[in-house]
């Protein structure tokens, strides 16, 4: 049997295949079994967090940091210019398609997590607090 | 006795980037 991936200092280990994740509804899921409605649903039962659609418009080599990644998101409603630099292995999850990073091998042989290949136009799972009401938006209690 | 081994549990927003826009924006 293949030996199971050894998560390094540096890599999150919630990201290794096998890892139990908690769901908002309190259900258990392994990170590889997980689907959109799982992360869509949490964000409604937990109230503060509300998920965007995030979209990829630009995939390149970090200047600032040799050995990363730069992803280019447009995010929410309002497509909000937001960039990150990241392992390219690090895994993002694609609305209706999974797990997918710039490097499928890497994240397979550090995380044992298969993935498909980000792509610009992919549109990933964001997560952000949900708008707290202005006051004068508050509804005066009965 | 083998001690029972705790398993990790891990938070669902813990696997997704929160994509604040900066001010800037």
């Amino acid at each position: 049997s293949s030996l199971a991936p050894v998560p390094a200092p540096c890599n999150p280990s919630h990201f290794m295949k096998g890892a139990i994740i908690q769901l908002a509804t309190g259900e258990l899921k392994r990170v590889e079994d997980l689907q959109t409605q799982d992360f869509v649903r949490s964000a409604e039962v937990s109230g503060g967090l509300k998920i965007d659609s995030s979209m990829v418009v630009d995939i390149r080599a970090s200047q600032q940091r040799p050995g990363l990644v730069s992803l280019h998101f447009n995010v929410g409603e309002q497509q909000s210019k937001v960039t990150i630099d990241v392992p390219p292995e690090h895994p993002f999850f694609v609305f209706g398609q999974g797990w997918s990073s710039c490097s499928p091998e890497r994240t397979a042989q550090l995380y044992g997590l298969a993935c498909h290949h980000l792509q610009v136009g992919d549109v990933c799972v964001s997560i952000t607090l949900q708008q707290q009401l202005q006051p004068q938006q508050q509804k005066q209690p009965q | 006795n083998v001690e029972p081994r705790s398993v990790p549990v891990f938070p669902w927003h813990s696997l997704v980037p929160f994509l604040a826009p900066t001010q800037s924006d």
